[in-house]
């Protein structure tokens, strides 16, 4: 309960008017944020305990990564081969949505727990994302597929080698001709570029 | 060739090929032009508590032509489009799923001494509103609100008609006529309008020089390593019919704003034999 009551703390903090609204001072939002992050961190670990009960997975991670929002995760940079997600739905209903992996701009294939292939693909993240001096990280895509949840799903992402792997990962698109089809076999890429976009310049100082 | 199509089974996009914005939106059995577009109040008075826009100056719409790339895959389809050097957006609509997502990057907003600058996107519809519109009361019930009226009193708009009809918008913001209804939801609080029958407004960013002399006693001029802020968000928009929008947006607030956790495990040989 240490960790729990820690965050229960931070989260009465976080009450505070101020905090609620951010007028508050920049150090102080600093602060918050110091605190947010340890008061995460510590429930995070909770949560591992949890998952490690409640899933088949007794020696997993459970590793959080709390900069998926702008398409980091130190977990998935290097390499999505062989990495489980888990999915926690905090409805009190199944609820399908989708999920989005960065990783590299690789072939993955993705199985839900009974080993059924689930459609994903793999789609570039905007460039402007990418500019920033900010991020640290150089992954440059996410893995997009849909999940279906109850309470706690796992997924199992594996890299795939060949182009006609690929091809069995991709879901065939509906209602489109044989000619569109070979069309898109064509392209290299599992996207194709509609309309170029004029290169912005863009100054240091901005 | 001068609009470019972008469709799901459920969602129809079609961007004018001319302005490179959105032009029409098809969903749910309902079609409308719906054109959306960034736009700057420029302000001098603003602080952390108040939006005070200079009087002399209007709202500054983003007018030249945003480049924009499609990406059409089978799962999701997404507009990347770029506004300005500093605010850009990735439409999105994934297959299956019932509302139109639009991902926008703004920052770091440039200012000078004179000038701070605060971000709204505009959503412009054809749907005759009456000046009614709707917010929520923290992700509750909606509030009906009349553009320049107040429920218990007459304020006195002459000197900030625009701030004066802010309200807050924890989870959506609202407007109809007798068949459509378009309604916008966010990922966190902020302030939205509707200045024009059909229109819905929201703040998204703000970079301000002075202190409004209401406490905090500091400019809002955040800054992370020294450097100020660019931030990210999402907008969801869904267009409906009057009798079928609301049950849709309340069951689309909530996966917006309680995703799935999302955790990351090696795969061992273990986990493999329990698939």
């Amino acid at each position: 309960k240490e960790d729990l009551d820690y965050l229960r703390q931070i989260m009465g903090v976080m009450q505070h008017h101020d905090a609620i609204t951010g007028t508050e001072k920049q150090a102080v939002s600093n602060d918050y944020d110091r605190l947010l992050y340890d008061g995460i961190i510590g429930g995070a670990s909770n949560a591992r305990d949890a998952l490690r009960v409640l899933t088949n997975l007794p020696e997993g991670e459970f590793e959080s990564c709390l900069q998926l929002n702008i398409s980091e995760c130190a977990f998935t940079k290097d390499s999505a081969d062989n990495v489980v997600v888990t999915l926690f739905n905090p409805l009190a209903h199944t609820s399908s949505q989708y999920v989005r992996v960065p990783v590299k701009e690789e072939s993955y294939q993705v199985t839900d727990e009974k080993g059924r292939v689930v459609a994903s693909e793999v789609v570039p993240v905007a460039w402007q994302v990418l500019a920033l001096e900010y991020r640290e990280n150089n992954t440059q895509h996410e893995l997009v597929f849909k999940a279906s949840v109850d309470k706690i799903a796992s997924y199992f992402i594996k890299k795939v080698e060949t182009r006609e792997n690929k091809e069995i990962v991709l879901p065939k698109p509906a209602k489109k001709s044989v000619k569109e089809t070979e069309k898109n076999l064509e392209v290299p890429k599992r996207f194709k570029k509609v309309h170029s976009m004029k290169k912005v310049e863009t100054h240091a100082d901005d | 060739d001068s609009e470019t199509v972008v469709q799901t089974s459920q969602i129809k996009l079609v961007i004018d090929n001319n302005t490179g914005r959105l032009k029409t939106v098809e969903m749910n059995g309902v079609s409308e032009s719906v054109d959306q577009n960034f736009a700057i109040y420029e302000t001098y008075e603003s602080g952390a508590y108040v939006f005070r826009q200079k009087e002399d100056v209007d709202l500054k719409f983003l007018e030249d032509k945003v480049e924009f790339t499609v990406y059409d895959g089978s799962l999701v389809k997404e507009v990347h489009q770029q506004f300005n050097e500093w605010i850009s957006q990735v439409i999105r609509i994934y297959e299956g799923v019932n509302r139109v997502e639009f991902e926008w990057l703004i920052g770091p907003i440039p200012t000078d001494e004179d000038t701070a600058r605060e971000i709204v996107t505009i959503f412009d519809s054809g749907i005759s509103s009456k000046g009614v519109f709707y917010t929520d009361s923290n992700g509750r019930e909606l509030i009906k609100r009349v553009k320049d009226e107040r429920e218990d009193f007459n304020p006195d708009l002459g000197r900030q008609p625009i701030s004066g009809n802010y309200y807050p918008v924890v989870s959506r913001i609202a407007l109809q006529d007798s068949n459509k209804r378009i309604a916008l939801l966010n990922d966190r609080a902020q302030g939205g309008t509707s200045m024009k029958d059909g229109q819905l407004e929201l703040m998204l960013h703000r970079r301000l020089i002075r202190d409004d002399g209401y406490g905090v006693g500091e400019a809002l001029n955040e800054q992370k390593y020294d450097k100020p802020l660019i931030a990210r968000g999402k907008v969801y928009l869904i267009l409906n019919s009057v009798e079928e929008s609301t049950k849709v947006e309340r069951v689309a607030e909530k996966e917006i704003l309680l995703p799935f956790s999302v955790f990351f495990s090696k795969a061992s040989s273990q986990s493999q034999s329990a698939v």
